[in-house]
């Protein structure tokens, strides 16, 4: 079991590692075990250094590179063990809009193995949808849902 | 395997009958604030087998059952149906489809169904132990909550590696 | 003193109430004093009922409808006691473009009394800006800033 | 009384000089993510008197010195000052315009100004105290946090109001 757990633990740490650099363009980042004895109790530290900067806590980083990070950290995961199905509630909403870009590319590589329900605000990630359903509440308080055509949102 | 349909009945803001039909890669969902978007989202986690109210923004279970508008009544029940198209075999069951449904009374009694037969609880988290859905799962991430694998402390970020392994 | 924060209270429940229902459209919102004969110890709670919708908790509430809640009680208060200037980092982020129009209709009424500082991503909220201030990092890791003249951002 | 002019040096992301010449109104900061947009919004807070260095993102309140980057070493000082036009006596202190200043060395030791006259943090906590600007303020609301009044406890909320009155 630990030695699982190592061999699932260093896949995302380099997957991780990868799609850090590619979404921040430069940069490090890392996943360290606490006590790397003890692989199947201990913590597991996040290390993370956006490029051009000093190594910095994660508590410094601004709000949409603490997200752009997560993205990443999920996205690691997914590529070593997909879920079939991944649902994700408006995780693009601190993003700048090249960030946003930068995201979708992610979200199109990601969708080739794992289905994604995205929950959006965002235009440039709604576009990327193969999929696109529209919620309103017509009759207030009722939800109803309807599909939109792929010509009404893709410029 | 990927997520061919969901159903969902009086389950919070949809009083009536809605069905969206799903396809693999990216599904969007999109509408202004307050439609029902999230609700969606729950919904997932719910059918999945999500035993705790708080997480699904309630105080008790059945908070998930339609309550009313200034139109309509409240609702007895909340149903969600999620139908799977297993045909690659994902889940070793041996269907090509697998539907997974869950209902909540106001009594709160409730009610698990797999392919229409009654079952527990217990069989739907063993049938999804393992995927990467489910409970304790990585594969739903809230409103707001993106960021809290970063904040959280070393030794609570083990889950996701622990439910990955 | 429990006089003094008393008729503040009643002051900030009348604006509260008033400006929750133009930026939603309808719907009630009312502030309530845990214990009304104990008013300088007791807690404050907070009741919203979003148009056309069942008096629901606060927790059932959308993300969007909780940050537009949260704004309407902030700048209810800065109306009964403004403070000369008030910081708002990325309040409008949860928002649709639709309440991202409403929440500017209202900036612009406080911005009358309070100089307001705010930090966005969302064009509607910057063509209100009477100074925009650009931040950008030419050198990695250091921060400038310059200022935007407004025809480039007004469209 | 409105803010004037912020001036900063050393303090984060700020490793050189800045100076923004604010006017009354709306002042928007705008630019892409990680650029140093709510280090402006901390730099505020802390130059009002500011005491957790927590709620400054940091862990120590040296944090808030610029640490250094790929191309420049660290420095030994955070300087931050809030010039405020005071012309309507909003301030009761007998300045048409009011100077606060406020510095940290590596040394972790701190020093306060009033119109460039060293001071306590007292006189500047005193200086706010009832005018909603200053630590336990509504006036600032961080990166994340709109909601946080909603989801706070009731007792938590009251401080909101025992400020306002
Ligand atoms: N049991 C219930 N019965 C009726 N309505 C409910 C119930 N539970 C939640 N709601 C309503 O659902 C609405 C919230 O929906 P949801 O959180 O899905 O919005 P959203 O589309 O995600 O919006 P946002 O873009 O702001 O995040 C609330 O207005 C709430 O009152
Ligand atoms: N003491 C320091 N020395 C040098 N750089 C620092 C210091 N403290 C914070 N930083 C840097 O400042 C950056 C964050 O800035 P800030 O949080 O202001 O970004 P932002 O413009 O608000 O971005 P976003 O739009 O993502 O919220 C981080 O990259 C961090 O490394
Ligand atoms: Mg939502
Ligand atoms: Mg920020």
């Amino acid at each position: 079991c630990a030695k699982q757990f190592t061999q699932t633990f260093e896949a995302i740490r380099d997957e991780f590692s990868e799609i850090f650099q590619d979404v921040f363009g430069g940069g490090t980042a890392d996943l360290v075990l606490d006590d790397p004895g003890n692989p199947l109790e201990c913590g597991v530290e996040i290390v993370c250094q956006p490029p051009g900067k000093k190594l910095a806590s994660l508590t410094l980083l601004s709000g949409g590179e603490k997200a752009l990070a997560a993205i990443a950290l999920l996205f690691a995961i997914m590529r070593v063990k997909p879920s079939p199905v991944c649902v994700l509630d408006e995780i693009d909403s601190a993003l700048d809009e090249a960030n946003v870009a930068r995201f979708v590319e992610l979200l199109r590589d990601v969708s080739r193995s794992v289905q994604v329900i995205i929950v959006t605000h965002r235009k440039r990630t709604m576009e990327c949808a193969d999929t696109l359903f529209g919620v309103t509440m017509e009759e207030s308080g009722v939800s109803k849902v309807f599909s939109i055509r792929a010509s009404d949102y893709r410029l | 395997m990927y997520l061919k349909k969901l159903s969902l009945y009086g389950f919070k803001s949809f009083a009536g009958r809605v069905d969206l039909d799903l396809t693999p890669g990216i599904v969007g969902v999109v509408g202004p604030n307050g439609v029902g978007k999230s609700n969606i989202s729950d919904a997932l986690r719910w059918a999945m087998g999500e035993q705790s109210a708080r997480l699904l923004r309630g105080s008790k279970m059945q908070d998930v059952i339609f309550a009313g508008s200034l139109s309509r009544r409240g609702l007895g029940y909340a149903e969600v149906s999620l139908v799977f198209d297993n045909s690659d075999q994902f889940l070793n069951i041996g269907f090509d489809e697998v539907t997974v449904t869950r209902k909540v009374y106001r009594s709160g009694d409730a009610e698990y169904l797999l392919n229409s037969v009654p079952c527990r609880l217990r069989d739907i988290v063993d049938l999804f132990s393992g995927t990467g859905l489910g409970r304790e799962a990585y594969s739903v991430v809230e409103q707001g909550k993106i960021d809290a694998v970063l904040s959280a402390r070393p030794e609570d970020r083990r889950s996701l590696f622990d439910e990955a392994s």
